[in-house]
């Protein structure tokens, strides 16, 4: 009843967008309240 | 989003633009495996469903229900919240495997909407919350708590190593489960009690910058949060601290600090329940190449996130690689050593 689960570090996404140049672009398109607004009309009511 | 819940204001941290360490569960009968984050900062167990529509499900493994023989519907529907976006889904309970240990009856979200195209770079398919109950958007148990439950530990009790080294031989990290590993740790263990039962949340006495007490000076709350790469706190304090290492803004919002100066930064304690947790440049500045260059990021960050009219700190990955941490259920307590 003890169990060990290896953990595996990989490059973060921020990590990997920069270093295709993307992530500016991600940023520029991806704040929290632009999916909000861009998605709203598929969220269940409430 | 700051959500009523159990008659209190509280706020998940869903953001997973940094996290880095993750590990393999399995779902259903026979097996399907995942990787998830193992986040301490979060209650629920979420894998994208075969189901799921979104272009991010296409690049990850996705749990076909209609495949397990275990798997029992449930229909409920479930919205997380998270950083960068919001995950929809529905609520099922199939068998759950975590290294040898298998756990019945789990319930967990089966995501069929991502729409964030965070998750399509993700080397991770979903998230395993480690936190209380009552941070859980799905109805039933955390998986720890059912572990608990079914006594399937010994004690009720969870550690996390986390390493920035690793290599093809030696994992990067180990989340034990039901206990403690003495190999991973020097010294004894500090033990610091939980005062609010949602994140794993202890008391700060206060955050000093070479030996000066400078931000939190009456005292704060903090957070252990494995599922935050950096460590964070309120915006007025992390912009002063960056301004104190020297760290500037770069255009993507992050904060540099110029990799010939490493040695001569200072360092920044974290005092908690009167032990001293001190981080080195080295410590808390996250070199990273790109291309030809080398850049040297800030570790700290800010996120305002207010828990009972206090602003919160968050211990992420970048304090515990230096300090291995353990999650005491029975006792409600967050136990820190050095790594």
């Amino acid at each position: 009843a003890l169990v060990s689960v290896p953990l595996r570090r990989t490059r973060s996404i921020r990590t990997r967008l920069r270093a295709d140049g993307l992530l500016n672009e991600f940023l520029k398109d991806h704040t929290p309240d632009m999916i909000s607004r861009r998605y709203a009309q598929c969220f269940p009511s409430g | 989003t700051p959500s009523l819940r159990l008659g209190r204001i509280s706020e998940r941290i869903y953001n997973f633009m940094d996290a880095q360490f993750y590990g393999e569960i399995s779902l259903g009968t026979p097996e399907q495996n995942f990787s998830v984050i193992f986040d301490t900062g979060s209650a629920d167990l979420w894998v994208p469903s075969s189901y799921c529509v979104s272009e991010a499900c296409a690049n990850h493994r996705c749990f076909k229900a209609f495949k397990s023989t275990s798997f029992i519907h449930d229909g409920r529907r479930f919205g997380i919240h998270y950083g960068s976006g919001h995950l929809l889904g529905t609520m099922a309970r199939d068998t759950l495997k975590i290294g040898g240990l298998t756990i019945p009856n789990q319930e967990f979200g089966e995501s069929v909407y991502e729409p964030s195209e965070a998750f399509l770079s993700a080397k991770f398919d979903g998230v395993l919350g480690l936190a209380y109950q009552s941070l859980a958007e799905i109805l039933g148990s955390p998986v720890f708590d059912n572990m608990i439950e079914q006594k399937i530990v010994d004690q009720p009790v969870f550690s996390f190593y986390l390493s920035r080294k690793s290599s093809h031989t030696r994992p990067a990290g180990e989340l034990l489960l039901g206990g403690t590993n003495e190999a991973l740790y020097i010294g004894p263990i500090k033990w610091h009690p939980v005062t609010a039962k949602g994140y794993w949340q202890i008391r700060m006495d206060s955050v000093a910058v070479q030996g000066v007490s400078l931000f939190c000076p009456v005292g704060c709350e903090a957070i252990v949060d494995t599922g935050t790469s950096l460590i964070a706190g309120p915006t007025s304090d992390i912009v002063r601290l960056q301004q104190l290492i020297g760290a500037t803004p770069s255009h993507f919002g992050e904060f540099v600090v110029d990799c010939a100066r490493l040695s001569s930064l200072p360092q920044v304690t974290f005092v908690l329940n009167g032990t001293e947790y001190t981080l080195t440049s080295e410590q808390y500045i996250r070199k990273e190449r790109l291309g030809k260059n080398e850049i040297c990021f800030s570790g700290f960050q800010a996120v305002d996130i207010i828990s009972s009219k206090e602003p919160l700190w968050i211990l992420g990955d970048v304090f515990l690689t230096e300090y291995y941490s353990i999650f005491d259920k029975e006792h409600d307590q967050v136990g820190l050593a050095r790594a």
